[in-house]
């Protein structure tokens, strides 16, 4: 099983699309998924329509009162791929846990029966947009990294911060962690600006940017609203082909496989 | 004096550029105007080329160790705005503040003597996309809130939990708080979606949503590569007229004024 953290404390990069449409791929390609939502805005959960109900547990259960994860577990309506929701709870769990030791194990802690029960060949996790406690416990719990990033002008910015944090989860909590890819997103190709960025990203950050990107596409931003990924709204479309794309690139097989 | 803060926790919706933009806006209409940077992606500093330097102190001075904030006040590049910018050291200081008693209302504090100096007509706050203890500042400090929406999918559904917050900040620690506007921000006029989404907003909040809104213009993405607000990187553009019809608007005058 590996667990895979999509974060980037710049908002609106495409963070969550990534999360669900890069999962999806991944199921499509005949891994079983799961995501987890860490963001307090739940939009992952929103996105695949996993309203949380009343009496269901959550992502804040798991952190704050020791839940099992296997409890949590909902299906989405794509085979092989599910889903832990969160719901905006998730905002106070920072406080709570501001003084429990090892506040940022304690997801990589909860994911451990998972391991052994081998139910999944990958986690994939979507980060809020910030660098506090629970996308510190998505490192934690992590062996690889994906950036979204959009490229325009903050983007380039915010990296070292992001780079500086991953480096100081490595060292003192997570020797195995590294950046799998950094991956430009909602990329508009007909912009001076956006070729000017990319190259300035490639040019620092090498063979670690992506070789697939994924473009601008309305599909993507239509998905969410009938709570399907894009695989469901528009399988034909430029987005469901890029997530299929670089979920090939990242497991390093043909895209027509 | 009043003060304004830019808030919604959803990311990449057009905060610190309205904040910037709107701000320099009042400025072009003769209004002195204060900007402040309280997110420690520090965009809105980096917007206005502000980088901290090694000796300059910054926000984080301000809400940690209680400087003066007339010392964290520098010049832009335009008449009559200025900011008190940020850096990453912010990420911080949620954690430090914690355990301070009356930890939301340090900024409020801190501009009481700028009130008493009537040294500016506006204060405009760019906020962080979260609702934390930096944004709760933020709320405290103001009596009015810009909220920037882009109209997609997500954006409707943060609004409810946007709202609950900024009425418990008005009950608990800010009885004169209100929203000013709800402002439909990075507005592609093109696709269906929008529309769609639009007339929901504009369903659910009726009044509080703009008349004017901001369109999608790359001239606004390309403006902070240079250090400048919209009226200086492009005057004539899209992204120019609907800021300064924008802050017409908010001060209920005709724009040609
Ligand atoms: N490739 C794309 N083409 C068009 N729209 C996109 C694309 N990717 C994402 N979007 C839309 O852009 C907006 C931002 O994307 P998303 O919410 O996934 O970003 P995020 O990084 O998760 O944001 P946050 O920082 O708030 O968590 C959403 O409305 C989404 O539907
Ligand atoms: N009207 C617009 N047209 C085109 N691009 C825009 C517009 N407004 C903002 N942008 C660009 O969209 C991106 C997001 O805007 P911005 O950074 O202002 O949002 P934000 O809400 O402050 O994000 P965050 O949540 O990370 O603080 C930036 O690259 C910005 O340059
Ligand atoms: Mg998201
Ligand atoms: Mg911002």
């Amino acid at each position: 099983m590996k667990t895979i953290a999509v974060i980037n404390q710049k908002g609106g990069v495409g963070k969550t699309t990534t999360a669900v449409n890069f999962g999806a791929a991944l199921a499509r390609m005949g891994r079983r998924v799961l995501l987890l939502d860490m963001d307090p805005q739940a939009n992952l959960s929103l996105h695949l329509d996993l309203r949380p109900e009343l009496e269901a547990k959550n992502m804040t259960n798991l952190l704050v009162d020791g839940a099992a994860l296997g409890e949590l577990v909902r299906p989405t309506g794509t085979e092989r791929l599910w889903a832990v929701p969160a719901d905006t709870s998730l905002n106070g769990v920072e406080q709570v846990l501001a003084n429990r030791i090892g506040r940022e194990t304690i997801l990589r802690e909860a994911l451990e029966p998972l391991i052994a029960a081998r139910s999944y060949d990958f986690v994939v996790i979507d980060c809020p947009p910030a660098l506090g406690v629970l996308s510190a416990n998505a490192l934690v719990a992590a062996q690889e990294v994906i950036i979204p990033v959009q490229p325009e002008y903050f983007a380039l910015q915010g990296m070292a911060k992001l780079m500086e944090v991953i480096e100081l989860v490595r060292r003192r909590l997570n020797p195995v962690l590294r950046v799998a890819r950094i991956l430009p997103c909602i990329v508009d190709q007909r912009t001076r600006l956006t070729a000017e960025v990319l190259a300035e990203i490639r040019g620092h950050f090498g063979p670690l940017v992506a070789q697939s990107m994924i473009r601008a596409n309305v599909k993507l931003a239509e998905a969410p609203s009938f709570g399907h990924t894009i695989f469901q709204h528009a399988p034909e479309s430029n987005g469901a082909q890029d997530y299929l794309a670089f979920a090939a690139e990242y497991l390093g097989v043909d895209a027509a496989m």
